[in-house]
């Protein structure tokens, strides 16, 4: 939530100038959000129908490298690479791979080292713990803890990345399947409640009985 | 709201909260140790 | 409105304090009304101390019948029931703070004492009651209130009782004993043998503006707390003792049970006790509170599992 509040400001900023910028401009733009510190969500700026426009235009590489800012990770651009992505600035890089562990936490809770180091092109583990601590952490966009004994970094938070228009449908699904959980649970509870005030209300009534019981038989006594 | 939809994704994303198997055991023990107990007091009551 | 009751009128408790009308009335207090943050201070301070008593004083102001308990503040005492008067150290605390306060603008007096009863309930024992006496006689008006931090967790509800004592040698009229609550054995003695020398008041609360503010600022916070806590975890140990005590209660019933069966008839005085709750019925209480905490504790767990656990994506 903070991750989102912080960046708010900065997205606004973004898509009022790509309302205004067209062609070179625009990849300057990209180029700029790209490798702000403190942006990690491009869907807004994608939205923008100037940016649109750049499809099939000779700036489409743009399009292309803000599409993989907001969905892809540092593995898809050396891929894609061969595809003559522009060659990324250190900032990019840098955002490229917070990106990617983003993408990662998404998936698992605990994440492997190796697996880190691979995924982010990395080769030591020291190095991966000060990515991690410093790029992501004091970023904001991941908490967790690092079990140097095994190895592996618990994501306890990981902030939400852009979604694929695909994703969609399977995100409605999981909040569908909450709810009916949820649900559920609630008519379960209420069911419940239901059925100990009658077993009290039983108990009562078995109680009065047995104690005129009693006193039928003291009086015949 | 692209801003919504991201937290909607990163609360989605940690649930199941817990689903380790070490967990499902030791919740499984304490809920038929709490069961006992229920079941040692109605003894006791009646 | 909900904020004139930190207002401090000065004249009022001066005027209070030369009718003394608490000297015509052992009864005459009847309603404590403590502010939310002295409780928070009181309940924290409790829960602090463990398995171990802890002891501080509450500052506030009369109301009619009603004391006003406005703050609170922690005394450096550890164990009351072998130290229950605050020895010289922390007489010298007390003087302090209280003069502090004087100085920051708060006016108002001591008016009462609070300590801990971790795991046995809020009742005075012996010496309490001997030191409620004492104070008052020297410091009227005076409160006694008693916390009780562990049943605080198991039960999801502050345990805490106020009282005031009876001057010597006076007879209260019989009054319907106040709620029922658990007394382990080895504190029964303590407990039936002075529990006529002082009654309970009602304890109402109240918050200003701000602290419903700070609450809300806090609510949060105090969710996540919650959820992420578990009374079955957290008092283990005190329910451990409750069933070993609940075990000596009945050890105890089935002793005296053999005792009145080889004794002859029932006398009329014991056959009036019977219609007290037996003691058998007390147990059979006990052990459904006990149950009772133990399902609601797994009924949150069972409830958080569902919640939580079972979203599949």
């Amino acid at each position: 939530m903070d991750i989102e509040h912080r960046q708010a400001e900065i997205i606004d900023h973004f898509v009022k100038q790509a309302e205004v910028m067209d062609g070179a401009s625009l990849a300057a733009l990209v180029l700029e959000a790209t490798s702000h510190p403190s942006l990690f969500a491009f869907s807004e700026i994608l939205a923008s129908p100037n940016v649109r426009k750049l499809e099939g235009s000779r700036y489409s590489l743009t399009l292309d490298l803000l599409r993989l800012f907001a969905y892809g990770t540092w593995n898809d651009y050396e891929v894609s690479n061969s595809g003559g992505l522009p060659a990324l600035l250190p900032d990019q890089v840098r955002k490229l791979k917070q990106l990617t562990v983003l993408t990662l936490a998404e998936t698992k809770k605990v994440l492997p080292y190796d697996q880190l180091m691979q995924e982010i092109d990395v080769s030591n583990v020291r190095e991966l713990e000060d990515f991690l601590i410093n790029e992501c952490m004091y970023a904001g966009i991941v908490r967790g803890k690092l079990d140097q004994l095994r190895r592996c970094f618990e994501v306890q938070f990981a902030a939400g990345r852009d979604l694929r228009p695909e994703q969609l449908n399977n995100m409605i699904q999981t909040l569908s399947n909450w709810l009916g959980t949820s649900d559920n649970l609630l008519q379960s509870i209420q069911e419940k409640i239901k059925w100990a005030d009658a077993m009290s209300e039983a108990d009562k009534r078995h109680h009065k009985e047995i104690e005129d019981r009693v006193e039928d038989v003291k009086k015949s006594l | 709201d692209h801003s919504l939809l991201r937290q909607v994704s990163s609360l989605l994303r940690r649930l199941p909260t817990m689903e380790s198997e070490k967990f499902q055991d030791d919740f499984l023990m304490e809920f038929n140790d709490t069961l006992l107990i229920t079941y040692l007091a109605m003894f006791t009551n009646c | 409105d909900a904020d004139a009751i930190y207002a401090y009128d000065e004249a009022a408790q001066t005027k209070s304090q030369q009718e003394k009308p608490w000297t015509q009335d052992p009864n005459y207090f009847k309603k404590v009304r403590i502010s939310a943050l002295a409780l928070l201070k009181m309940v924290v301070h409790a829960r602090s101390g463990g398995t171990i008593e802890v002891m501080g004083l509450m500052q506030g102001k009369t109301d009619g019948n009603a004391i006003v308990v406005m703050d609170a503040f922690a005394l450096p005492v550890e164990g009351t029931e072998t130290r229950v008067n605050a020895q010289a150290d922390a007489y010298e605390y007390m003087v302090d703070y209280s003069q502090t306060n004087k100085q920051a603008g708060r006016l108002e007096n001591v008016v009462g004492w609070y300590h801990s009863h971790p795991g046995y309930g809020c009742w005075l024992s012996g010496i309490d009651v001997s030191t409620q006496m004492l104070n008052q006689q020297f410091q009227e008006p005076f409160l006694a209130v008693v916390i009780d931090p562990t049943r605080t967790v198991s039960a999801g509800k502050v345990e805490i009782g106020a009282f005031r004592t009876y001057p010597e040698g006076y007879k209260p009229p019989d009054e319907p004993v106040s709620e029922y609550q658990t007394i382990p054995l080895n504190k029964i003695e303590d407990f039936g043998v002075h529990c006529k020398q002082y009654y309970s008041l009602d304890i109402t609360y109240f918050k200003s503006s701000l602290d419903c503010h700070l609450l809300d600022l806090l609510w949060n916070k105090y969710w996540v707390n919650t959820l992420s806590s578990s009374p079955l975890l957290a008092n283990r140990d005190y329910v451990a003792g409750q069933i070993s005590d609940l075990a000596e209660k009945l050890e105890q019933a089935e002793n005296q049970l053999a005792h009145t069966r080889l004794g002859s008839f029932l006398g009329p005085s014991q056959r009036k006790k019977e219609h007290e709750e037996s003691q058998l019925a007390k147990i059979t209480r006990d052990s459904s509170k006990i149950t009772v905490e133990q399902v609601h504790g797994l009924m949150s767990q069972v409830i958080k599992d569902i919640l939580f656990n079972s979203v599949r994506h």
